[in-house]
């Protein structure tokens, strides 16, 4: 499942 | 995840346990600014809204709870608990922060990267975050002797953004079309705040003489 990258910062 | 960003995360979670430490075993929140604690609340409760729906990772997610468990605790100290109220100075600690949340809110209305109800409450939260400790540092300026405790934890506060920066150079240039302006311009302002506390921190260790900010 494509997980949304972007937001995977805190 | 790369050194940097590691390393920024644990450096944020060095600053929010420190400032635990403080509050929780002496029960003394001296020289610290509940308004930028509040304003650091509402950061972390816009920016995580998606912990139940997007699960990044195991560490993301634990990040998350420690981040907002300790957030809101600390705010829950300064405003019930009666002994740690003692040390909290109301006088001085008088920043109007609504004037924060609104234009940060504004902006956020007005420029992100989708117009969806997340999406712009994440923003506002990125946007938020780069003047939450204004309010903090005002009330560093204006007290007198700042204790160990609470310079250590501005000071690792400031210093886990400026990892993040590090972290974004790095993935920039070795992830193709990672290009973030929102973050990386709010992040780089949260970043010069901090300058000349920064500057006065780290002399003050050279000459090994008490932090004091001139007003």
């Amino acid at each position: 499942r494509y997980v949304y990258r972007s937001k995977d910062e805190l | 995840m790369n050194a940097f960003r590691l390393a920024g995360d644990m450096t944020h979670l060095i600053s929010v346990l420190v400032l635990l430490l403080k509050i929780h075993t002496i029960k003394s929140c001296a020289g610290i600014s509940l308004k930028t604690q509040e304003l650091y609340a509402l950061v972390f409760a816009t920016r995580y809204l998606d912990i139940f729906t997007d699960f990044i990772s195991l560490y993301n997610t634990v990040m998350k709870l420690i981040f907002l468990g300790s957030s809101f605790s600390i705010v829950w100290y300064m405003r019930r608990h009666k002994l740690v109220q003692r040390s909290y100075d109301k006088d001085h600690d008088t920043f109007r922060h609504q004037l924060l949340v609104l234009p940060c809110l504004i902006l956020a209305l007005l420029i992100h990267e989708q117009f969806t109800f997340k999406e712009v409450m994440w923003t506002f939260s990125i946007y938020l975050e780069a003047v939450a400790i204004l309010p903090q540092l005002v009330l560093l300026q204006r007290t007198r002797n700042i204790d160990n405790l609470t310079g250590q934890y501005v000071f690792f506060l400031g210093a886990y953004r400026s990892l993040y920066i590090l972290n974004w150079i790095y993935r920039y240039f070795t992830e193709p079309h990672y290009v973030h302006w929102i973050t990386w311009i709010s992040g780089l302002v949260q970043t010069l705040l901090y300058a000349d506390f920064f500057y006065y921190y780290i002399s003050s260790w050279k000459n090994n003489v008490k932090l004091t900010l001139p007003a």
